[in-house]
């Protein structure tokens, strides 16, 4: 189904990638990761039991810049970037903050809504 | 069908709540779809507990034995609301407050039951139906895929590519035409999504997610719910 969708987008909206540098903080040792993890605890209230776990943090919130970064290439009608979430890797984002019960589906006896008149 | 519709103009729709670290998503999509039901029922926006279903909303899915609306370990939105009907309706958010953990016993007390579903459906999996029923049932809930909504900031989402596997629990609001995409050259239409991550995240609370081909799954499980007037405080 993904190979699906990105056919069907191509084929319905002429895609256009932006190729203009310029924006790559991680590279500037001023802008770098350390700078951007330290706004990141002063702005969201963070803090570590020990120095492990801070590293260990830290080497999350690395790859969640480098994450932002590609979700942003494949989405670039939004913004993309350091959230309250970005200590967290994937697997510990799905169990901590996402619960809806994946295998479920509609019961087959769901009352079907009515189909409404949209024309008018 | 107006081109723009939005809720949070039309008073229906709470203030945007947190979740905090507890998988309830689901409760909280559940009670955004009957706050804004009762409000159309009764034309008062009243806050309702998310508590009283992670603490006592135990439903089961009959088709899939051992598949139970959990607290934080996740539920579903539809089970919520079968819940809610058997119970009689849920409580105001003052009265049980929300904890953000599943630890606690059941406190649910009838007596103080201020809003009741009457009945609750599946919206079929076609934009233009669940944006009619946006507008004449009020918000939606409804199921999509987060992993863009980790790192969202703002704007429109719109990803080349998404999967379609749902995993959280959210509510429809209402729909806009005309959000820029300055990368397709073209005005994208997109739904209007809360979400229970509290205001700091996203845009104040919400996501706009594009219209147009099932993106994320977000037309996959769509429900409305109709609320009945209740006369007790």
């Amino acid at each position: 189904s993904l190979e699906e969708n990105s056919v069907l987008s191509a084929k319905s909206e002429p895609l256009i990638r932006q190729v203009v540098g310029g924006a790559d903080n991680l590279n500037d040792p001023r802008l770098g990761a350390e700078h951007h993890f330290e706004l990141f605890k002063r702005r969201f209230g963070k803090s570590y039991k020990s120095q492990e776990e801070h590293d260990h943090r830290f080497k999350v919130f690395r790859a969640n810049l480098r994450r932002a970064r590609r979700h942003q290439s494949l989405d670039p009608s939004a913004t993309h970037g350091v959230t309250q979430f970005s200590d967290l890797t994937p697997a510990e984002f799905r169990r901590t903050f996402l619960g809806l019960r994946s295998r479920l589906r509609l019961p087959s006896d769901a009352n079907k809504a009515p189909i409404l008149p949209t024309d008018s | 069908l107006p081109t723009d519709f939005d809720w949070r103009d039309r008073g229906a729709v709470a203030a945007v709540k947190n979740q905090g670290a507890c998988g309830s998503c689901w409760s909280f999509s559940t009670t955004g779809a009957l706050e804004g039901a009762n409000f159309l029922a009764t034309g008062k926006l009243v806050s309702l507990s998310e508590q009283q279903l992670v603490d006592c909303d135990h439903e089961c899915d009959p088709e899939e034995p051992g598949s139970c609306d959990s607290g934080c370990n996740g539920g579903l939105m539809n089970s919520a609301f079968e819940y809610t009907l058997k119970a009689g309706g849920l409580m105001r958010e003052e009265d049980y407050p929300y904890t953000g953990t599943d630890r606690g016993t059941c406190k649910f007390d009838k007596s103080k039951i201020v809003a009741s579903v009457a009945n609750f459906s599946v919206v079929s999996l076609d934009e233009e139906q669940i944006a009619a029923n946006v507008v004449k049932n009020g918000p939606l809930a409804v199921a999509i895929n987060a992993v863009f909504m980790q790192t969202y900031v703002g704007g429109v989402s719109c990803p080349y590519i998404c999967s379609k596997r749902l995993d959280h629990g959210v509510l429809l609001v209402g729909y806009g035409s005309a959000g820029y995409a300055p990368i397709r050259m073209k005005e994208k239409s997109y739904w209007i999504i809360k979400n229970s991550w509290g205001e700091n995240w996203g845009e104040n609370g919400y996501y706009k997610i594009c219209r147009g081909r099932n993106i994320c799954g977000v037309d996959s499980m769509v429900s409305t719910v109709a609320a009945v007037q209740t006369t007790s405080q």
